[in-house]
């Protein structure tokens, strides 16, 4: 472990728990979008299976768990507790053009053709463009409410946090993971225009809208 | 290739 990815965890933890909190404050999921939701939830349960059998801390199996368990109750606050509140007009994203593509390239391009490696890098490479449907969402609504870019923000910057993590591990440790690395980069670009709007304006107090 | 190492990141 080292700083980076600890700081890249809690970072991914934060925006679970700011998310969470939203919508359990707010008691409205507006402007959420479910499938991106949806899509992390099958993340982190494609990814996480060796949770029982692949011991590696306390501090990994307490994060899977929340991670787990987080990501459900958020898909359940969105589609059943909440769900009258569910902007489902704007969250019309068609996943299958995620999921199906990821899915075949799992098979195609992974480290070991086995069950539990295939599902981790269908998870791996699922993350690396399950923000699409939020980020798309917004450009439909043209506008994102503060505390879903600090949402956002968070989400975006745990995985850069990991690119820096990836780098620190090739040049002290000599380990490294091209699949995790290249997913894990195209993730972090995809936040890139974000992460412009978020500086330039929600940190100046402004409002986060984008150009519709 | 990437060394073969468990799988300790989350």
């Amino acid at each position: 472990m080292n700083v980076f990815r600890l700081i890249g965890d809690l970072s991914h933890l934060l925006a679970i728990l700011i998310l969470l909190w939203k919508i359990w404050k707010t008691r409205s999921c507006s402007g959420i979008s479910g499938k991106s939701q949806f899509l992390f939830a099958l993340v982190f349960t494609t990814r996480y299976l060796d949770l029982f059998t692949n011991f590696i801390s306390p501090y990994n199996t307490f994060m899977k768990i929340v991670y787990i368990v987080c990501s459900c109750v958020t898909v359940y606050f969105i589609y059943v507790k909440f769900k009258a509140t569910y902007d489902s007009n704007h969250d019309t994203f068609r996943v299958e053009f995620l999921v199906v593509p990821v899915g075949g390239l799992a098979f195609l391009v992974n480290h070991d053709f086995t069950p539990l490696e295939i599902l981790w890098t269908f998870s791996i490479y699922l993350e690396s463009v399950a923000i699409l449907p939020q980020l798309f969402m917004i450009s439909k609504t043209g506008e994102a409410e503060t505390i879903t870019s600090h949402y956002l923000f968070a989400l975006g910057a745990y995985r850069a946090l990991y690119i820096v993590n990836w780098v620190y591990r090739y040049y002290f440790e000599g380990f490294f993971d091209l699949i995790a690395i290249v997913a894990g980069c195209v993730q972090t670009i995809l936040y890139c225009d974000f992460f412009y709007l978020y500086i330039t304006k929600v940190l100046q107090g402004k409002k986060l809208s984008l150009p519709a | 290739s990437k060394t073969k190492k468990k799988k300790d990141e989350l």
